[in-house]
C-alpha cells in the first residue's frame, strides 16, 4: 500500500458516499444515470468474487464489502426507493455497446484464461467505460447539480490517483499490470473534459450549475 | 503457465 493508492481509495469511497447522500437527502435521483450505477455494481461484483477465497488484508476485504454494499444500495435507491424520480428519458445510453466489447476483450486479452481472472479483467475493462452513460446524460441535460459534479470529480480522481500509484509501484517495486494501467488511463481520459469544466467553473458565470457543452 | 494472479488492489 502507498499513499497514492490510499488517497485513491478514499476518493473512491468519498464519491460513493457523496452519491448516496445526494440521493438520500434530496430524496431524488434526478440527473443520475442508473445505467452507470448498474455498470459499477457489475464491475465490483465481477472483481470482488475473490472476497472469500483470497484474503489480502482486513483493509482490502472491508473496502470490498463497503464498495459492494454501497453499489447495491445505490441501485436500490434509484430503481426501487426513488424510482419515480429516475430520469428515464435522459438515461438512454446503449449499455450493450459497453458490455459486449468488454466481454469480448476480456476473453481475448487477459493474464490467465481462468474464470476468476477473466471476470477480473472484464471488471477492469467495464469500469473504464462505466461512467459514459452518466457523462452522456449530463451532456444531454446540459447541466449537473453541483453535488453530482463533486461526485464525478471524486470518482474521476480515484483512478487518476491509481495511475500515480502504478508509476510509484513500477519504480519502487518493479510491479506493473498493463491491463489495469491501460484501462485506468482510458478511464481517466474520459473525465478530462469534465475535469476541465469542473476546475474552471469557478471562473465561469453560472458557477452554481455546471453546464457541459454537448 | 498458470500464474496465480494475486490482485491486491481494489
Amino acid at each position: 500500500m502507498n499513499v497514492f493508492r490510499l488517497a485513491g481509495d478514499i476518493s473512491h469511497l468519498l464519491a460513493i458516499i457523496i452519491l448516496l447522500l445526494k440521493i438520500w437527502t434530496s430524496r431524488s435521483c434526478a440527473g443520475i444515470s442508473g445505467k452507470s450505477q448498474v455498470m459499477f455494481a457489475i464491475t465490483y461484483t465481477a472483481r470482488y468474487l475473490d472476497l472469500f477465497t483470497n484474503f489480502i488484508s482486513l483493509y482490502n476485504s472491508t473496502m470490498k464489502i463497503i464498495f459492494l454494499g454501497a453499489a447495491y444500495a445505490t441501485l436500490y435507491l434509484i430503481y426501487v426507493r426513488f424510482k419515480a424520480t429516475y430520469d428515464h428519458n435522459h438515461d438512454t445510453f446503449r449499455v450493450e455497446f459497453l458490455l459486449i466489447p468488454t466481454v469480448i476483450l476480456s476473453v481475448l486479452i487477459n493474464h490467465d484464461f481462468s474464470p476468476l481472472e477473466i471476470l477480473w479483467t472484464f471488471s477492469i475493462y467495464l469500469e473504464s467505460v462505466a461512467i459514459l452513460p452518466q457523462l452522456f446524460m449530463v451532456s444531454k441535460t446540459g447541466e449537473a447539480e453541483s453535488i453530482t459534479s463533486h461526485y464525478l470529480f471524486a470518482l474521476g480522481s480515484y483512478r487518476a490517483l491509481y495511475i500515480i500509484n502504478w508509476v510509484y509501484r513500477y519504480y519502487a517495486e518493479g510491479f506493473y499490470d498493463l491491463i489495469a494501467i491501460v484501462a485506468g488511463v482510458v478511464q481517466t481520459v474520459l473525465y478530462c473534459d469534465f475535469f476541465y469544466l469542473y476546475i474552471t467553473k469557478g471562473s465561469r458565470a453560472n458557477a452554481t450549475e455546471m453546464s457541459i457543452e454537448a | 503457465c498458470h500464474r496465480l494472479t494475486q490482485h491486491d488492489e481494489l
